[in-house]
């Protein structure tokens, strides 16, 4: 590319220093942790719940199931606070904008990562040690939730992102300055941006066409109605069974308290 | 602080569940 007016060589290689680090940072970040590796999911890939194990989730009560889910969904929050902390400039921001924008967006990273345990051959998730279809959820009471989700793993595994771009993809989401009560919204404006110009980066260098960001970014509102389907969910249940709701994990009921 | 003492903890300290 043609050198920006006012903007001499040096200059460009430190930026480019700068984007190679950020870059480095996130991925490394990103695979530390990794609740599994790739190497696990693949080897795992074709184990499954059979009909019995099937049949005997979806007879459990939904106070049961819940609480399964909220267990398992608190043990892959403990990684995703520990991939914000070791994201440079994370833990330079005051401790209120780490909270918020850890309630706001640790989901939305669930939900990316997720993509990375489902299988689109026979449309199943990992999870609690084998793949599940959506069936192995009905007891859940959720069928519309469980669905959503089971549609943004099939479409987000469409995208075949790298892992890569699935780190620098989670940063940029959880680094979103519109989150509402943010004390310093330039702030992590300006480490959004820097994440942002790390992943059109990579996904120039791996010759990846300019739709494919275009294709991640447009799956952000189904996440975003995804995480609020679940608020609104755990709202009713706790309605229903306040009792159950009160016995959850308590990082849980911290990250989706109102 | 209170309403995210959990929170708070994990932040702030230093060994993890990763670590562990």
């Amino acid at each position: 590319n043609p050198v920006p007016e006012g903007c001499s060589q040096l200059e460009i290689g430190h930026t480019f220093l700068h984007i190679e680090r950020i870059t480095q940072n996130v991925v490394k970040s990103h695979i530390e942790t990794s609740q599994f590796s790739t190497e696990e999911l693949r080897r795992l890939a074709w184990t499954f719940y059979n009909p019995e194990e099937t049949h005997s989730y979806i007879s459990r009560s939904a106070e049961t199931m819940w609480q399964k889910c909220a267990v398992q969904i608190t043990n892959a929050i403990q990684y995703i606070v520990e991939f914000a902390k070791r994201i440079s400039g994370f833990m330079d921001l005051c401790q209120n904008d780490q909270i918020i924008l850890l309630k706001a967006g640790c989901m939305d990273v669930l939900l990316i990562r997720m993509c990375r345990a489902y299988n689109p051959i026979n449309n199943t998730l990992f999870f609690d040690g084998k793949f599940a279809g959506a069936q192995l959820f009905k007891a859940l009471g959720c069928d519309d939730l469980v669905s959503a989700i089971f549609e943004l793993a099939k479409s987000l595994s469409r995208i075949q992102m790298t892992e890569e771009e699935m780190a620098l993809f989670s940063a940029a989401v959880l680094l979103s300055p519109d989150r509402p009560w943010l004390t310093d919204v330039q702030k992590v404006q300006k480490l959004q941006k820097k994440v942002y110009v790390a992943l059109q980066r990579c996904l120039q260098n791996k010759g990846a066409s300019e739709e494919k960001l275009a294709k991640m970014v447009s799956k952000l509102p189904l996440m975003r109605s995804i995480c609020n389907l679940h608020i609104d969910k755990l709202e009713f249940f706790r309605l229903v069974h306040p009792e159950t709701a009160y016995s959850f994990p308590p990082l849980y009921r911290e990250v989706f308290s109102s | 602080k209170e309403k995210h003492k959990i929170l708070h903890q994990l932040l702030q300290n230093s060994t993890s569940p990763v670590d562990l």
